[in-house]
Parts: C-alpha cells; sequence; structure tokens
C-alpha cells in the first residue's frame, strides 16, 4: 500500500 | 462589463466536460488577456489549471480583473443546451450575481440565453512555479486514455516510469500485473501520432489510476498530451487547446511508506 501525498504539501498558496 | 464571444463553442463544452468531474465549484478568472481557473479536487490530490487567452475569441471584453464563482455541474448543464456548432457569448455585469450564457446557431436563427448564479467561493489560489521535469513524455492523447483504462481493469495505481528505452505504464492487481512499453516513434504520418520523450534523468513514479482516468475526459480537447515528470514534483498532463491556451492537471504522487 502506498499512501496518497496531498497536492497543496508542493506548492504554496498565494 | 465582461463579453466574450466565442465562435467554436463546443470548445467550451468540452473543456467543462473535462473538469466537472473533478472540480464540483470554482472561481473563474476574467481579465483582459483571458480566463483562467485554477482548483484543487475536493480531496486535495490534484489540481486543475485551465488557461483560455483572449486571442481566442472572436470578441473579448473584459474591463477590468472580475472573479466569478460557478458551480461546474450547473455550467455544464446550461453548455449542455447549445449546440456543436452553436456560438457561446459568456456575459456579465459588474456586481451581478449572474452570468449569462448566449447561444447562436451558425445560421443566427435561433438564439438562446441562460442566466446562472453565481455563489461565493473561498478556495485557496496555489502557487504553481516553472519546473525543468527529469522527463516529458508527449504522445497521442487517444493511446494514453485506453493505456489508463485498459490499466484501470487489473489494478488502481500505475507505475509510470521513463527510461532511455522508452515509457512504461504498469499495474499490479488482485488478479495479475500488467506492463505496457512505449517507445520512441517519431516515424509516422502525422506529427500527433509520435510518441516523444524528452529524458533528462530516469523517474518512476506512482499515482492513483482514479485521478488518471479523470483527466483522460480532456481527450477530445486535443490530439496529444504531454506527460511531466520530476520525482519530488507532482506530475503535470498537460491538453494544449489549440492557439488558446490549456487544461493542466496536477496529480500528487503515491509515496512508498
Amino acid at each position: 500500500e502506498n499512501d496518497q501525498a496531498a497536492i497543496d504539501g508542493y506548492y504554496e498558496a498565494n | 462589463m465582461l463579453e466574450l464571444r466565442l465562435v467554436q463553442g463546443s470548445l467550451l463544452k468540452k473543456v467543462l466536460e473535462s473538469i466537472k468531474d473533478l472540480v464540483n465549484d470554482a472561481n473563474f478568472d476574467f481579465s483582459s488577456s483571458g480566463f483562467s481557473l485554477q482548483s484543487m479536487d475536493s480531496s486535495h490530490v490534484a489540481l486543475v489549471a485551465l488557461l483560455l487567452k483572449s486571442e481566442g475569441f472572436e470578441h473579448y471584453r473584459c474591463d477590468r480583473n472580475t472573479s466569478m464563482g460557478m458551480n461546474l455541474g450547473n455550467m455544464s448543464k446550461m453548455l449542455k443546451c447549445a449546440g456543436n456548432d452553436d456560438i457561446i457569448t459568456i456575459k456579465g455585469d459588474d456586481g451581478s450575481d449572474t452570468v449569462t450564457f448566449m447561444f447562436e446557431s451558425p445560421t443566427q436563427d435561433k438564439i438562446a440565453d441562460f442566466e446562472m448564479k453565481l455563489m461565493d467561493i473561498d478556495s485557496e489560489h496555489l502557487g504553481i512555479p516553472e519546473a525543468e521535469y527529469h522527463a516529458i513524455v508527449k504522445m497521442p492523447s487517444a493511446e494514453f486514455a485506453r493505456i489508463c483504462k485498459d490499466l484501470a481493469s487489473i489494478g488502481d495505481t500505475v507505475v509510470i516510469s521513463v527510461t532511455k528505452e522508452g515509457v512504461k505504464f504498469s499495474t499490479r492487481g488482485d488478479i495479475g500485473t500488467a506492463n505496457i512499453v512505449l517507445r520512441q516513434n517519431t516515424t509516422v504520418d502525422k506529427p500527433e501520432d509520435a510518441t516523444v520523450i524528452e529524458m533528462n534523468e530516469p523517474v518512476s513514479m506512482t499515482f492513483a489510476l482514479r485521478y488518471m482516468n479523470s483527466f483522460t475526459k480532456a481527450t477530445p480537447l486535443s490530439n496529444t498530451v504531454t506527460i511531466s515528470m520530476s520525482p519530488d514534483l507532482p506530475v503535470v498532463v498537460e491538453y494544449k487547446i489549440a492557439e488558446m491556451g490549456y487544461v493542466r492537471f496536477y496529480l500528487a504522487p503515491k509515496m512508498e511508506e
């Protein structure tokens, strides 16, 4: 089983 | 005052169909150069970025930057009422809580307008910097859709690996395993049939097929799709919209525990 990463963990909020 | 006239109205219909199942509500950001949308899916696993430049419209007027919150399901319902050959005009007034979609038949003998309620959407806007990717694969969009559909019948995740030999799509499930390898193939009659692999370094990443299959709803927008991967970044699946812009899908990878 692999963990699903979150997209907002990669980019900063403007 | 906002007024955008798109002769190829089917394009807007296709754009909506490609994103409406991934994103429920989104802010459409209009400026003088065009309009854009950025939204994460409700699970914060994928992100959609849409750009349609003003040059692609027959008439484009946007007096000042404005953001309109729309429910994409409702917008899709309204755009489905436009014929595939219809000209679509989007109209809005400053301060109004509605947007109007006008549909004109090519022979001008049928004109319809649909007014849709806008909504306040408090959405987070992420800054996505330009990135150098380890590998960029350009391939026929229909082939990518076929591969995602086929693999989803075997497993839940796809491992995409790019090496000098080509790009490999692999999955594993209860009934067995599947591997599909595409080699670079530029000796084709039509450029859109080519598979082109630009690789700086080999890369192998795992993604949820459910999302990949959702992205392939954009297949009618473009004959080709571009898949950009680096190990420390979400994959970017891009469908270019001829001379107008793009729909890009960003998907966070599955990480090994």
